[in-house]
């Protein structure tokens, strides 16, 4: 474990429970994607299957609860408790243009031809295109309440700080994985534009509207 | 990857 890790995990966790807080308090959904939620809760269950086969360490059994259960809550939230704030309109996203291609490039491209493994593949390279029907959905509302472009933020730096997680662990492990290497960086530069929108608007109290 | 196969990341 390091300090980019660490702090990239509790980024992750921050950027979940302000979503579900969100959500909870203001009994809405507005802005928020559900089809982006159902992917993350389909990461999550794809890579952490081995929860119960592989213990690494009481934090990272515990996260991976959290971070699954959270996950499952906020869809429950969205199209359960919540369903009639949810704004299905907007969130027209064709989650099967993501899931069929990552899909068959998990079966293409992996370290190892076993099923554990090309559901962690899949998982690795679907998280990092599940943001896209969230950003999709901004672009066409044309804006983002200011706690939904925290949790962006958030969500976004989190797997920013696992690229530095990398280099640390190359240069002082020899910990090299392409494929999450490779997949985190496609994650990172999916969230620029909004990172440029965040830090020139956000951070000076404005409020996150794209270019009409 | 270079390490051991053990998935030690989220």
């Amino acid at each position: 474990m390091n300090i980019f890790r660490l702090v990239g995990d509790l980024s992750h966790l921050l950027a979940i429970f302000v979503l579900l807080l969100k959500i909870w308090k203001s009994r809405s959904c507005a802005g928020v994607s559900g089809k982006s939620q159902i992917l993350f809760a389909l990461v999550f269950i794809t890579r952490y299957l081995d929860l119960f086969t592989n213990f690494i360490s009481v934090y990272n059994s515990l996260m991976k609860v959290i971070f699954i259960a959270s996950t499952v809550a906020t869809v429950y939230l969205m199209y359960i408790k919540f369903k009639a704030t949810y704004d299905s309109n907007h969130d027209t996203f064709r989650i099967e243009f993501l899931v069929v291609p990552v899909g068959g490039l998990a079966f293409l491209v992996n370290h190892d031809f076993t099923p554990l493994e090309i559901l962690w593949t899949f998982s690795i390279y679907l998280e990092s295109v599940a943001i896209l029907p969230q950003l999709f959905m901004i672009s066409k509302t044309g804006e983002a309440e200011t706690i939904t472009s925290h949790y962006l933020f958030a969500l976004g730096s989190y797997r920013a700080l696992y690229l530095l997680n990398w280099i640390y662990r190359y240069y002082f492990e020899g910990y090299f994985d392409l494929i999450a290497v490779v997949a985190g960086c496609v994650q990172t530069i999916l969230y620029c534009d909004f990172f440029y929108l965040y830090i020139t608007k956000v951070m000076w109290g404005k409020k996150l509207s794209l270019p009409a | 990857q270079m390490s051991s196969g053990q998935k030690d990341e989220l």
